[in-house]
């Protein structure tokens, strides 16, 4: 049953992707 | 002491922190979790409901003074006690470290590898390949910080445990079977230490442990 | 006074949250933002500073005395003076919540909707349109929580204002025109408010507001 409450939880999953493009992105700038 | 009604669907980790909370606080809490109290999907999308709490999101807290709450961090935190929030600054902003720890580093690679072996979100191998590697940077950041600690701020169980041992629930129940958690002793001994202690027990009942890595649920 | 040094690279909103409590709280803060102090990419990735900052992230905290610390709201928070962090239980739990609200609500739709204007994330069409009605969302519960109210939290300024301001400062940089944002006229006003006030311009310097929505940068 919870589980499919769960489904309706808000969860940024690509978070690990935006993480990893702004580490880029800073470091470019950084040189 | 704040007493008052959590608003939630059954089971729901998010409130397991605040109800672990209260349990260390003796704060009373009534759960208001199935119907006529509370139906999930309905009650919270209704104006009353959403006059109290504009997100319409739960967990939800009302005191019996009143006083609405909303985001389950932030209610764990108004249910603690000075102990459970770290009794001097630096405790504090350690326990807070944590908490942001948990819903920045845990909660969204926790998500992807589990939701599918659930059947509630699709398969995608790369992500949750991805996902297991996060998962071990995590267990392991923890197991060295554990190395020479009983718990995560000082000298007791704060409500940085609570709210770390709660994000990690699903994945320890459900994937994180023996052959992949033996790496890291220290944060497995923690795990079982914090669920073991009468105050998760009375809120989580039984915690077994995975045994088989559960694959997606096609 | 906890006086110390913030690890961050140039422009990095999440350190901008801890150093414009400082300037409230009256914190002495170092800011080792490039080289020789520090250089991002290289610092952050060196054993010693992994054996104080394990997940070696931005910004981190390291006090005169020691005391290390890493995520944003947990730096934010020990710096802040007990004013800003909320001066009852409620409070104290209000501002949690706004922080929480920042994380979960406000920063997962600016990221999607702003990096590919700046050209850090690929366009995609479908993920920019759902996070414009997120950010719409966003800036009407703020809206109506404003309509009676100058700050988020009681009648003073606090870390919610702080976090949640720095947490739009891009959106309101970048892509809100005035055409978006004047359905919320409590917001804006709240918002230009905090800008303005002389511990956030140390900081900000001048913030200009979107004149015209940017498009991504292909």
């Amino acid at each position: 049953m919870s589980t499919e409450y769960l489904s309706q939880e808000k969860i940024w999953f690509d978070k690990y992707r935006y993480d990893d493009a702004e580490r880029q992105y800073y470091e470019q700038m950084n040189g | 002491m704040a007493n008052g009604t959590l608003y939630t669907y059954p089971d729901n980790w998010r409130a397991f922190k605040p109800l672990i909370a209260a349990q260390y606080s003796g704060a009373k809490i009534k759960v208001a979790s199935s119907p006529p109290q509370f139906h999930f999907g309905q009650t919270n999308k209704t104006p009353e409901f959403l006059q109290k709490f504009p997100l319409g999101k739960v967990p939800a807290f009302q005191g019996d003074d009143g006083f609405c709450l909303f985001e389950s961090n932030a209610i764990a935190h108004y249910l603690s006690s000075e102990a459970l929030r770290g009794s001097t600054k630096e405790a504090a902003a350690q326990v807070l470290q944590w908490v942001s720890f948990a819903d920045s580093e845990i909660v969204p690679p926790a998500s992807t590898w589990v939701f599918p072996t659930l059947g509630i979100m699709q398969y995608n191998k790369q992500a949750t390949e991805h996902a297991k590697e996060e998962v071990r940077k995590v267990l392991s950041v923890l197991n060295e910080h554990l190395q020479s600690r009983t718990f995560l701020v000082g000298e007791r169980l704060t409500l940085a445990d609570i709210t770390v041992v709660c994000s990690l629930l699903w994945l320890y129940k459900q994937v994180l079977e023996p052959s992949f958690r033996q790496s890291f002793l220290n944060t497995n001994r923690w795990f079982i230490t914090c669920i073991n202690q009468p105050q998760f027990k009375a809120v989580l009942g039984e915690v077994k442990l995975c045994e088989k890595m559960a694959q997606f649920d096609a």
